[in-house]
């Protein structure tokens, strides 16, 4: 994908 | 972590503590809005599915149980212990509205076309409008209890305070998370109204009311 996202955040 | 996405979770946290708190000693969820509600609920879930697969940290582990249990906790206190005082009658606002673009916003914008980050999307957007119902209903009465004010500001400095966590990251880690800066800040500006009458009423002591 072009973003790396980490879907980290809450 | 960083100071301003901490103190974003520690708002989000202290709103529902004040939601559940109002309902408690009240013993009443008059003002509160049962779709908002409900659409938090669908949120949580939709965005915390990865808890089954992905492993954070316990801080982020801990917190997504408690916003899942939290809000299907209120959904119940709403629906069942607390029935009577909730007036179908001015929560009104038609969800589909709000749930049918997000889905369809959700399979156009996403990182990656899946189940789980089409859902996430969806969560993403659809926690930006979920309060609508609750502006909806609050804008209808023209007024608030005071405790149900500080929940609502509590809410919305929560995504607020998430913007300049995301400027931070940008600059620290060289992260970017665009479906998550558009709707947060679109989930903010829904609030600035609210945020006027709430920072020079009821912070100065008056009662929340709208003009007529």
């Amino acid at each position: 994908s072009r973003f790396q996202v980490k879907h980290d955040e809450l | 972590m960083n100071f301003f996405r901490l103190l974003g979770d520690l708002s989000h946290l202290a709103s529902i503590l004040i939601l559940l708190h109002k309902i408690k000693t009240t013993r009443s969820c008059r003002g509160l809005s049962f779709k908002t509600q409900a659409l938090y609920v669908a949120v949580f879930i939709t965005r915390y599915l990865d808890l089954t697969y992905r492993w954070v940290s316990l801080y982020n582990f801990v917190m997504k149980l408690f916003f899942i249990g939290s809000s299907c906790a209120t959904l119940y206190l709403m629906r069942y212990k607390y029935c009577p005082t909730h007036d179908p009658s001015i929560d009104t606002f038609k969800i589909e509205y709000l749930v049918g673009p997000c889905a369809i916003l959700a399979l156009i914008f996403n990182y990656k076309f899946s189940v789980s980050e089409v859902l996430w999307s969806f969560s993403i957007f659809l926690e930006s409008v979920a309060i609508l119902p609750q502006l909806f209903m609050l804008q209808r009465t023209g007024e608030a209890e005071t405790i149900t004010t500080h929940y609502l500001a509590a809410l919305g400095i929560y995504r607020a305070f998430y913007i300049p966590n995301w400027i931070y990251r940008y600059f620290t880690e060289g992260v970017v998370d665009p479906i998550a800066i558009v709707a947060g800040i679109a989930q903010t500006g829904l609030y600035l109204d609210f945020f006027y009458v709430y920072f020079t009423k009821v912070m100065q002591g008056e009662k929340f009311e709208l003009p007529a």
